[in-house]
């Protein structure tokens, strides 16, 4: 009976949902997402940095073809009052990403490290959730530099980012350099760095995942308090907090299984 | 076949007018018989409603759409039948008792991106594939 499917239809567009059936939609949904169980994050800061920026990613690539991957909107996404400081040279590996996935800085405070040689900040991301059956096609180590008042414009630092290596039985933990560039005081938003290999290697080898090192030196060569150049921390504003962002590209097909 | 008689009406038509008489017959047919013709019809998924708006950070849902109706003769083109599906629904007639008619389900799938934190309140931006009803027919 027509007039019967209309209302059938028409009830079956409006009605609410049972608790139970609402729980089974979820659950179906869930599982069309291909995720096990629904996440509960901790935070709720959809105001920090990395939400911000990958909703600004979500905002540009929406309006694209949906059958392509993601293209990458390469220009600052922060932009600020400066010029743009960093970016990645090469940006076609990007596009064609199927994920992409900021990850938070697990290192509870900012240790502004003063050890008898020099003053560094350590960072430290969880890769071991990463989605399965993706692989990183590049990753990025993103930190915000703010103007600095108190300095002469046309004074510039020295920034490093190493990896931290493992331990040896004879002898400590050791770096090894990623990125280095020089920055000027006057200059203000986000630096870039990219840490593709050694976000691979951590994927590979998550034992050996022990975290980045920042180190800032002025034009002696002495290291400086990162503070002191301007480079924010954990202590700085919530949207200006540094991360990690990875592009992934899903290496196998995913066939859901039949229920 | 159409009968001799009818034939020569016809000529005297172009080809589209016999196309849209063929469709209006069809509806008249289906009103007479009640029924629905494949098509795509609006469903919206709403995250939101879900509960899910504190994990899920865009979208609020989306139009996900789903395919009903009947696939029967004439399989008009705008039910983007398949050669198949004519085929399925001759031998249908034939042996209706074994046979079923033809499916009316999705042609085209469109891809959405969804936005989300995950566990350890990382950010996950991801491409889902085949979310979206694009277009409806019969297989």
């Amino acid at each position: 009976n027509f007039s019967m499917d209309s209302e059938v239809h028409s009830s079956f567009i409006h009605r609410r949902l049972r608790s139970q059936e609402r729980r089974e939609m979820q659950r179906e949904i869930l599982s069309i997402l291909g995720l096990p169980h629904r996440p509960r994050p901790h935070l709720h800061g959809k105001h920090n940095s990395a939400p911000m920026f990958m909703l600004d990613l979500y905002n540009a690539i929406s309006n694209e073809d949906e059958d392509e991957g993601f293209s990458y909107p390469y220009k600052p996404i922060f932009t600020t009052q400066g010029p743009p400081l960093a970016t990645l040279q090469d940006n076609n590996f990007l596009s064609g990403a199927d994920t992409v996935m900021s990850f938070v800085n697990l290192v509870e405070h900012d240790k502004e490290f003063q050890s008898v040689q020099r003053h560094h900040r350590e960072f430290r991301f969880d890769l071991s959730r990463i989605p399965e059956g993706e692989a990183v096609t590049a990753a990025e180590f993103r930190i915000y530099k703010d103007f600095i008042h108190e300095r002469f414009e046309n004074e510039t630092f020295q920034i490093s980012i190493y990896q931290v290596l493992p331990e040896h039985s004879d002898r400590d933990s050791q770096l090894f350099l990623l990125d280095s560039r020089v920055i000027w005081a006057a200059e203000e938003g986000w630096l870039v760095f990219d840490i593709t290999a050694t976000s691979n290697h951590w994927v590979l080898n998550p034992m050996h995942n022990l975290g980045l090192q920042l180190v800032l030196e002025n034009v002696d060569g002495q290291s400086i308090n990162p503070k002191i150049g301007g480079l924010i921390g954990r202590h700085g504003p919530q949207n200006k907090q540094p991360f990690m962002v990875a592009f992934f590209k899903a290496t196998e097909l995913h066939i859901r299984s039949i229920r | 076949s159409a009968p001799g008689k009818q034939r020569n009406q016809n000529r005297s038509k172009s080809p589209k007018t016999q196309e849209a008489l063929r469709v209006s017959s069809f509806a008249e047919n289906s009103s007479a018989d009640q029924r629905q013709a494949c098509k795509k019809h609006e469903l919206y998924v709403s995250f939101r409603d879900l509960g899910w708006q504190d994990w899920i950070i865009a979208p609020e849902g989306y139009a996900a759409y789903y395919c009903e109706g009947e696939c029967a003769f004439p399989l008009n083109s705008y039910m983007n039948a398949t050669n198949h599906a004519i085929v399925q629904t001759l031998v249908h007639f034939i042996n209706p008792e074994t046979v079923p008619k033809p499916c009316c389900a999705p042609t085209q799938l469109h891809a959405i991106s969804v936005l989300y934190f995950d566990d350890s309140s990382n950010v996950i931006l991801k491409k889902y594939r085949n979310m979206v009803v694009r277009a409806c027919g019969c297989h």
